[in-house]
């Protein structure tokens, strides 16, 4: 465990709960994507499978289960919660989904370290979370602004990415191994997504004003 | 170099 790896995973655990914690205390999930939300769920209960087969440690055993649990909440609050599901913007969030999961497991039957179920949905779910954040995105182009809570979620998630990608530079410097090009690949895909985001991010941050996407 | 074992990433 190093600095860079610490910080990626702490700021992915602060995006999850934040958004949960905000949705459920101010009882709206308005500008949060419910189809980005039901793939980070896929993502974490397909790449978790080892959870039953492997231990690692406490930390990588209790963050795995925190983070299957937060998504899940967050799935259920925006589709059954009686009062957040009002505010779910559901004509906005259109994006055709099944495309994304069904390009990741074709990706992930053909690109794949092992043919076992493991490493086939371990693979499925490194791709899946590469794209799994274009509904969220297009939800925020089509909305033309961003509250505070859909900003912050995006800008803690695409700061663990950042994250990650220096922890693999530093385990590669310290401890002469290389990230598996699977993980490698779809995480600088999957940052790219996030770099044109983080543009109009910051030039409101700067003029001190609401986020604004261009339409 | 080894490869990493991604496993133990999360």
């Amino acid at each position: 465990m190093n600095i860079f790896r610490l910080a990626g995973d702490m700021t992915h655990l602060i995006s999850v709960l934040v958004l949960l914690l905000k949705i459920y205390a101010t009882k709206s999930c308005s500008g949060i994507s419910l189809k980005t939300q039901e793939l980070y769920a896929i993502v974490f209960v397909t790449r978790y499978l080892d959870l039953f087969t492997d231990f690692i440690s406490l930390y990588n055993t209790v963050m795995k289960l925190v983070f299957i649990g937060s998504s899940l909440a967050i799935v259920w609050c925006m589709r059954y919660h009686r009062v957040v599901r009002r505010s779910y913007d559901r004509e906005l969030d259109t994006f055709r989904y099944w495309i994304l999961l069904g390009v990741s497991f074709i990706l992930a039957l053909v690109l794949h370290e092992k043919f076992t179920l493991q490493e086939v949905f371990w693979a499925f779910s490194i791709y899946l979370e590469a794209v799994a954040i274009l509904p969220q995105l297009v939800l925020l182009q089509r909305s033309g602004n961003v509250d505070n809570l859909a900003g912050q979620y995006v800008f803690f998630l695409g700061a663990y990415r950042a994250f990650y990608i220096l922890n693999w530079i530093y385990r590669y410097l310290t401890e002469q191994r290389f990230t598996r090009w699977i993980s490698c690949v779809s995480g600088l895909v999957q940052t790219a997504l996030y770099a044109d985001f983080f543009y109009y991010y910051f030039i409101s941050w700067k003029n001190n004003a609401k986020l604004q996407l261009p339409a | 170099p080894k490869p990493a074992p991604s496993k133990d990433e999360l």
